[in-house]
């Protein structure tokens, strides 16, 4: 069962992010990091442990840090074009 | 710095290509020459040669596309997604799908289709992508990166342990993987030229022939590749690049029209398309010669006249390819017709409106409009030598 997050990390982690951040963040991470499509948007908190988990692989694969959150770094790669094959899959 | 963990390679060197679907936003002879010089990028750091096919059945199909193009990825309109391909395999695998709703460019502005088509093409070899910024085969477009050296050194590991080594010798690929020549088991074998040395001042050719943008150079059993804009050459055993020929070519021709390459062995014959042998050997009575012509020295298209003339010791035959019929009055002493030539063809190939005949060291320039021979050579020039 996926550990329990913290309520406020939960708000730490998607402060300040807009619905549209969220949105990129999430498309990107299912293209390329294998994130798994059943996840609504809108339930991403009670699916936060992976998003969370899926963040931090992109974060490592591009060696930004690995904070879990959207932040303006990690956002400014997600909007890089770029090769539409995953990162993570054959 | 991984590639596929399930190692997913061609298992052949020769590898074919093909443009189906052009972009509109380059001009078609641009597209081809971005596409090739992206292929180049793989061929010049590695044993691999690229063929160009006009088939739909190529290794390597290229195309421009928007959102659904046929596959389960659709494209995602401009910036985002700009490229994908898919690694070695049959139908699919190893195809280049290019997002049509970006702005491809030969320059810096919108997005060079040389550099995405170069990282592509490493997927379709079997490359994956790379957490070093410098690497090719790093996920992200950068319009900066230099077109000189545009793979690292990874880049040149992988595609290398994938491929074999560049060959500064000659390697070949077997059920043991990359094999240098010396390898014993290659060398007790029936090969008895180990390996070909291929700047010696006698050195000669058994046939000669185009083969797309390369031109091939049967000697025994053996085969170097030269591709027309590149330096480097490929060589090994006849049948490491073409596994169903075990014999050796006595003559080889190209009829660009068919994009087809014929190879003739004693009286039998096959036929080339991209690097496929296609099917089995015919005999060479299909062309029309009388029975008692059972081994030919050398035969070459013209393109100009649609003839592909067949030279067998002091005689010549020409074959209308256009009618697949033998012209009459022939044979025809080859002497008669081509002044300063008479002795018997080794080789010969036909390129920009001159006939190269290989006598055994020796390459005689033919002008095929002139009739005469306008100059001589060393054969082992045609290999960089």
């Amino acid at each position: 069962a996926p550990t329990s997050i913290p309520e406020e990390e939960v708000t730490a982690l998607l402060t300040g992010q807009t619905q549209e951040d969220l949105k990129l963040a999430t498309e990107y991470l299912r293209h390329y990091y294998n994130l798994k499509k059943e996840q609504p948007l809108a339930r991403i908190k009670r699916n936060l442990p992976s998003f969370t988990s899926k963040v931090k692989d992109m974060q490592s694969f591009f060696g930004l840090n690995t904070t879990g959150s959207l932040d303006s770094e990690t956002l400014e790669v997600m909007s890089t074009p770029r090769c539409g094959v995953s990162d993570v899959e054959d | 710095y991984s590639h596929n963990n399930r190692v997913n390679r061609w298992n052949k060197n020769v590898i074919t290509y093909s443009i189906g679907r052009y972009t509109s936003d380059l001009p078609h002879s641009m597209v081809d020459s971005l596409i090739e010089s992206a292929l180049s990028v793989w061929a010049r750091a590695s044993t691999l040669t690229f063929v160009r096919s006009r088939t739909q059945r190529a290794d390597i199909m290229v195309e421009f596309a928007t959102f659904e193009h046929g596959d389960a990825y659709p494209f995602d309109g401009s910036k985002g997604t700009l490229a994908h391909a898919f690694g070695p395999g049959e139908g699919i695998g190893g195809d280049a799908h290019f997002d049509d709703d970006e702005t491809w460019t030969a320059g810096s502005k919108g997005f060079n289709l040389y550099l995405v088509a170069a990282h592509e093409f490493g997927h379709s070899l079997g490359l994956r992508h790379s957490q070093n910024p410098e690497s090719l085969m790093y996920p992200t477009y950068k319009s900066s990166r230099s077109s000189h050296n545009l793979l690292s050194k990874e880049d040149i590991a992988i595609i290398n342990s994938l491929y074999g080594p560049k060959n500064s010798q000659p390697y070949y690929y077997s059920r043991y993987g990359w094999n240098p020549l010396y390898n014993p088991w290659f060398l007790g074998s029936h090969f008895p030229l180990m390996m070909q040395n291929k700047c010696s001042a006698d050195l000669s050719f058994d046939a000669v022939s185009t083969l797309g943008d390369a031109t091939f150079f049967f000697k025994d059993k053996y085969l170097w590749i030269k591709h027309n804009q590149q330096y480097d050459i490929k060589e090994g055993p006849i049948n490491n690049f073409m596994p169903k020929i075990e014999s050796k070519i006595d003559a080889a021709f190209w009829v660009p029209r068919r994009s087809t390459a014929y190879l003739i062995h004693e009286s039998i014959y096959w036929t080339v398309k991209g690097s496929i042998v296609k099917g089995k050997p015919k005999p060479i009575s299909n062309f029309g010669f009388p029975p008692w012509v059972q081994e030919i020295d050398a035969a070459v298209h013209i393109v100009k006249t649609g003839r592909t003339l067949f030279f067998i010791h002091d005689i010549y035959y020409s074959y209308n390819e256009n009618r697949r019929v033998m012209d009459a009055g022939y044979p025809q002493y080859i002497s008669d017709d081509f002044q300063g030539l008479n002795t018997t063809i080794d080789a010969a190939v036909y390129k920009d409106g001159f006939i190269y005949f290989f006598v055994g060291p020796q390459v005689y320039k033919y002008d095929y409009t002139q009739k005469q021979v306008v100059g001589t050579e060393k054969a082992n020039t045609w290999l960089g030598c």
